[in-house]
């Protein structure tokens, strides 16, 4: 399993350096281990740098780029070991304009391998359903959905 | 294997029978606050086998089991299926001759808990097994939850190790 | 010290129950102090109920509910205390239009009090601004304002 | 007492000098991710007198001077300023005469400190003392952070008093 783990990492780390460069439209970002020796403790740290800004801790990264730099890195694993389906709720909320439109083009991409429903308030993120339910309360505390099927396959 | 359909009853603000078909392409989720959203994220981990309430935002799980409103009276039972196509094979071998594999949670006020696959009681052991070998078990990834996308990057080094670890 | 606690947590209370209900539109919130006896340790308790729902443990409202009974109880205090001023980075990213309305409407009654600074995604808040700072980062790495005068006092 | 105007300038990503003038009525501040805009908050929380580099998002308090970009060096120090309005004479004795009072900090690369009143050198003690006096200083519920509004749910209710215990 150490080399299992080591082995799902470099390829996670790879597809990382790739898919943030494209959420942030340039920059690098990398994983790093914490303990190369131990395999079996390590954790990993992240390092980002968004296109044009000089390379400094993650923590004084704005809320907006956190959230995407986060992004990047589940996209990564997800890209490595997909799953049936991937649930996101509201994680766009952060992201401005120009982001959410470079995470929805992603959204887009991964969608041929894997089911996504994507919980969101941003007008912007439902263009890219090809259905969408809409959940209301008409009844005070009781929840009840409508769909819409807006694409045909 | 693909996720076919998600039907819920008597779970959190989902009092009346509610069934959301997985059509083709991405699914889009919307409504105004408090309308029941991320409830439907709560009710898929609880088909998955989730055993902590506060993982589903409650104290007890009891929690989940619908509690009235001003014009409903409480439920005295919860229950979420989760159905699973299995049209190219994939499943394991005891479900091989099934092409749809079912997988219901049922919870009751009392505490009594039902686990079924196919209708056919079962263990939490066997929904969580199946969970593990149809790879849709690992939850750390492909499921992010409200506000929760920023834990990534302020959790400490050791912390994020779980999610390369579900990956492997 | 007892006393002064005692007084101010009764006026916060009670502006609290009149701030919630036009925060949710109906619906009815209160504080409860954990422990009576001991003023100087005790907690707070947050009870909160969105108008027609029955009344469940915070922790089971959802992600704009919470921001939103959250908002009340920090504009009750800064009703009974005003500071000259007020910063909310963001505070309205949870919320949905309706909610966001309200949100807006007492933040213009409480303006007339105390300074409102409001660093905002949404369209809607930035309606209320008198004055809009655009923060630019043309180069990047530097950030750089811009200041549009909306209305004339 | 009102704020008049903050003056930034090698403070984060405020590498030139930038002004905002608090003009009447509520002002907006708008801008992509990362542009600058918590910065600001930033700023005013340091200027008033924040000792802990967390609070600011560094590891350091060196964190806080602008540390270069693509096109531009690193700065030696960063100063921010806040000037108040004493229009109606509410402050304390030793400021009376002045119609503004403004308040500098200054930090150098070495670790060197630097606060001033109206350009006169005092220590962070008398900075302090004057913003607790000019109820300037009830940071707790009149400066919120991003992705800090969830924190007063989610707090213990003993964590919660310190609200009440800042109005009071
Ligand atoms: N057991 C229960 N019985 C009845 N109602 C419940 C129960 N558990 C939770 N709820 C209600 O469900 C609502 C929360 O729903 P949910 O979190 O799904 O909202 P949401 O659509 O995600 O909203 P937001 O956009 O604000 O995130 C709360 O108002 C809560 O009171
Ligand atoms: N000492 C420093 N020197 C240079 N740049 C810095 C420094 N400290 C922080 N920054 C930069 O400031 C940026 C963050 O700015 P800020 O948090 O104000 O963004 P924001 O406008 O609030 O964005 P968002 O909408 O995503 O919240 C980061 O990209 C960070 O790299
Ligand atoms: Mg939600
Ligand atoms: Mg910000």
């Amino acid at each position: 399993t150490r080399r299992r783990f080591r082995e799902t990492f470099d390829q996670v780390n790879a597809k990382f350096q790739e898919v943030f460069p494209r959420l942030f439209r340039g920059g690098k970002a990398v994983l790093k281990l914490s303990d190369e020796d131990d395999l079996l403790e390590t954790g990993i740290d992240i390092v980002a740098q968004p296109p044009g800004k000089k390379l400094q801790n993650v923590t004084l990264l704005s809320g907006g780029e956190k959230a995407l730099t986060a992004v990047a890195l589940i996209f990564s694993i997800f890209m490595i070991k997909p799953s049936p389906f991937c649930l996101l709720d509201e994680v766009d909320a952060p992201l401005d304009d120009a982001n959410i439109g470079r995470f929805n083009e992603i959204v887009r991409e991964m969608s041929e391998i894997s089911q996504f429903i994507i919980i969101t308030h941003n007008k912007r993120t439902m263009e890219i359903a090809d259905t969408l339910y809409g959940v209301t309360m008409e009844e005070p505390g009781v929840s009840k959905t409508v769909s819409v099927r807006i694409n045909e396959y | 294997m693909k996720i076919k359909r998600l039907d819920i009853v008597g779970f959190k603000s989902f009092v009346d029978k509610t069934s959301f078909e997985f059509s083709e392409g991405i699914i889009g989720v919307v409504g105004p606050n408090g309308c029941g959203k991320s409830n439907i994220v709560d009710a898929i981990r609880w088909s998955m086998g989730e055993q902590s309430a506060k993982q589903l935002r409650g104290k007890a799980m009891e929690d989940v089991i619908f509690g009235g409103s001003e014009s409903r009276k409480p439920l005295g039972m919860a229950e979420v299926s989760l159905a699973f196509s299995n049209d190219e094979g994939l499943a394991p071998a005891a479900y091989r001759e099934y092409s749809e594999i079912v997988v219901t949670r049922r919870l009751y006020r009392n505490g009594d808990s039902e686990y079924l696959i196919n209708k056919t009681p079962c263990r939490l052991l066997d929904i969580t097994e199946l969970f593990m070998d149809t790879g849709v078990g690992a939850k750390a990834y492909s499921i992010i939850e409200q506000g929760k996308i920023g834990m990534v990057l302020n959790a400490k080094p050791e912390d994020r190790r779980f999610l390369i670890e579900e990956a492997a």
